[in-house]
């Protein structure tokens, strides 16, 4: 475990808490896509098939668990909460989830480290997480308005793969053979697509304006 | 590949 991961996984852990936070207190799930939700929870269901096979630690197991419970959770509450399901605007958020499913599968398939299903799972969830984020930048390209804890979790999210991307160095330097490229390629895929995004939060800082994506 | 390529990351 290095600082950077720890940071990572903490602004990882911060950004889904700061989300199931504001639907939970303010009852809406405004400006946020349930679309980005399920891909998530279905890159931490593939991604964790290892929970209850191989131990790592108490932290690793204690944060699979806690990504898992709140993606969840957060699919549940726009689904089924019969409050927040109100302020969902599915004409708007109608991303197909196949467009993004289907080629990550495909990909997996044909690249990966080891052709076992739990390898192929594993690295399916590398790809899809890369592009789970795209409905919800799509919604917010669409609805324009961006509140600033929708803001906050997107520029969090996309903050902890940065910092991940950090820490795959830091380990490349100082542990052998740590060969990871796939997932190097997939996080900065991933980064690449938050770094428009990330042009138009530090501007609406900066300038202290509210923040507006073009259309 | 060999056996590094372990998932100890989240």
């Amino acid at each position: 475990m290095n600082i950077f991961r720890l940071a990572g996984d903490m602004t990882h852990l911060v950004s889904v808490l700061v989300l199931l936070l504001k639907i939970h207190t303010i009852k809406s799930c405004a400006g946020i896509s349930l679309k980005t939700q399920e891909l998530y929870a279905l890159v931490f269901t593939t991604r964790y098939l290892d929970l209850f096979t191989d131990y790592i630690s108490l932290y690793n197991t204690v944060m699979k668990l806690i990504f898992l419970g709140s993606s969840f959770s957060i699919v549940w509450y726009i689904r089924r909460h019969k409050i927040v399901r109100r302020s969902y605007d599915k004409d708007q958020d109608t991303f197909r989830h196949y467009f993004i499913v289907l080629p990550c599968l495909v990909l997996a398939l044909l690249i990966h480290h080891k052709f076992t299903f739990k390898e192929v799972m594993w690295t399916f969830s590398l790809y899809l997480e890369a592009v789970a984020i795209l409905p919800q930048l799509v919604l917010l390209q669409r609805t324009r308005n961006i509140d600033n804890l929708t803001g906050q979790y997107v520029f969090l999210l996309g903050a902890y793969r940065a910092l991940y991307i950090l820490n795959w160095i830091y380990r490349h330097y100082t542990e052998p053979h740590y060969v990871h490229w796939i997932t190097w390629i997939a996080g900065i895929v991933q980064t690449l697509l938050y770094a428009d995004f990330f042009y138009y939060y530090f501007q609406s800082w900066k300038n202290n304006v509210k923040l507006q994506l073009p259309a | 590949l060999d056996e590094s390529h372990y998932h100890d990351e989240l």
